[in-house]
């Protein structure tokens, strides 16, 4: 392998600016994310997806002429792509050809995709034929994996993927050696009584709320059926203590007793759960600030603020809740920013509002149940007649693939 | 068969484009046999193709391969 350059950081954005005409767009960003895919697996690099603005490597289609770029293409066959080395992210690839995917025919941009990252990334051609950094096309391969020269070449560059060397992890240690012991799961909760355990805005903008072994979606209209967390989040145990989903990273981290967890979407992350070392135990709630892109974690009547991609120093953490949130009790049950871009706070059976200079709005707390659950107002007399557990809430759960699938969407 | 101009200037335009022949900086355009000879080898080499350093049927057919826009790196010097 050959070295032309290297980013200074290690988690990119990119920006896919069009598609070629003749692959439907939806094959196309799959063929271009898993391009990105066989780079991320091998070395300790993220990439994140972004639609608007600008981008650290920026992928885009033209022909023989384009206003952006000098280095035009010569039309069908011979040169397939070009790609500026680091830190400059372009990517080019030539709108003339016969783009594919999943077929022998024509140009998988998959795998040239791959190689033209390669270059963005910093790698030059290899003397490899058979490696993904050769020079020259060698065709489409179905079962297409990274030659060891391109493994070498890339882990030159960042250094290999492992645990131990993610920047981002360093506030946690190693991997749990002990399995989690499934337990059967408690009681079905009534989502108009109790205590939340977290509340979260989740990725594509929906609202999770979470309570003992179930989680159920939220929306302006109503609230979807219960689930069972492990269901949608496998491997993840209930009774949570906090979620928190980064629309920075696309990381959805979960704490329960002194243990995290991280999905990207429902997919846990590798080497996760790991153990919380700088962070106390037993956390009440979490929150990503989209103001200043940080995941405050809360506690009694304390909160740590922290960077998901720096190294983050606690010493000066926990610091009291109201210095920052002014209004706002302690002992929380959870917290989020919401699509409104508001934060809210719930505790017990009710849940505070902060304006935007961080105040408790006037008129808060109000009721969750009523207002976030869409149960109606109780009265004194039907209060009692209402449980944690009851059985016409125990008949709403839904387990079949077409609701499963409306939540997976 | 013998190579027409047409193919010899294709074959040396690729070498030039790819990196395995440099135009001087005195800007003169014909390349020294022994020059082009050179980097046909390096090309065949880095191609696992039988080093010859002569434009045959196997080398052209090579360069019309689909391909990155990039440069090669290889030379002698990169290749040991």
């Amino acid at each position: 392998y050959l070295l032309l350059g290297r980013w200074r950081k290690k988690h990119l954005t990119f920006r896919i600016l069009n598609l070629p005409s003749r692959l439907s767009s939806r094959t196309a960003r799959a063929a271009v994310h898993q391009a990105f895919n066989y780079w991320s697996n091998v070395a300790p690099l993220t990439f994140r997806e972004v639609q608007a603005g600008w981008a650290d490597i920026r992928l885009s289609f033209h022909g023989r002429q384009s206003p952006y770029c000098s280095n035009k293409f010569d039309g069908p066959g011979r040169v397939l792509a070009h790609a500026d080395i680091p830190e400059l992210g372009s990517v080019h690839f030539d709108e003339d050809e016969f783009w594919t995917e999943g077929t022998y025919q024509g140009v998988n941009l998959r795998i040239i995709a791959a190689h033209e990252l390669g270059h963005a990334l910093g790698l030059g051609h290899s003397r490899y034929t058979q490696a993904l950094m050769a020079p020259v096309y060698a065709g489409y391969r179905p079962y297409f994996e990274l030659h060891p020269d391109d493994v070498a070449g890339i882990q030159a560059l960042y250094g290999k993927k492992s645990p131990e060397t993610k920047d981002e992890e360093k506030e946690e240690t190693e991997v749990l050696t002990v399995p989690l012991v499934p337990t059967e799961p408690s009681p079905m909760p009534n989502p108009c009584s109790g205590e939340l355990d977290a509340m979260m805005l989740g990725p594509h903008g929906k609202t999770y709320a979470f309570k003992g072994d179930y989680v159920w979606t939220v929306t302006n209209s109503g609230r979807g059926p219960l689930f069972r967390v492990s269901a949608l989040w496998e491997g993840l145990p209930g009774n949570l203590d906090a979620a928190v989903y980064s629309p920075r990273t696309q990381w959805i981290h979960f704490f329960k007793g002194d243990k995290v967890w991280r999905y990207i979407n429902f997919k846990m992350s590798p080497g996760f759960p790991k153990k919380l070392n700088r962070v106390e135990p037993n956390l009440d709630a979490a929150l990503y600030w989209p103001l200043n892109q940080k995941v405050f974690l809360f506690k009694g009547s304390g909160y740590w603020q922290w960077d998901e991609l720096a190294r983050t120093d606690f010493s000066r953490y926990p610091k009291p809740i109201k210095e920052l949130f002014t209004g706002v009790p302690d002992q929380l049950s959870a917290a989020m920013s919401w699509q409104d871009g508001r934060v809210y706070f719930f505790k017990g059976k009710e849940y505070w509002r902060l304006n935007w200079q961080l105040r408790v709005e006037k008129g808060y707390p109000q009721n969750i149940a009523h207002n976030w659950m869409h149960c109606p107002l109780q009265t004194p007399a039907t209060i009692s007649s209402v449980g944690d557990e009851t059985a016409s809430v125990t008949g709403t759960i839904l387990s079949t693939p077409s609701a499963m699938d409306s939540i997976m969407d | 068969r013998a190579l027409g101009p047409a193919e010899k200037k294709a074959a040396v335009d690729y070498l030039l484009q790819y990196g395995y022949l440099q135009k001087s900086l005195e800007g003169q355009d014909d390349f020294r046999p022994e020059d082009i000879m050179e980097a046909l080898r390096v090309f065949q080499e880095a191609s696992e193709l039988p080093v010859s350093g002569q434009l045959d049927d196997a080398t052209r057919a090579h360069m019309k391969q689909p391909r990155c826009g990039l440069e090669d790196p290889f030379n002698q010097k990169t290749l040991k």
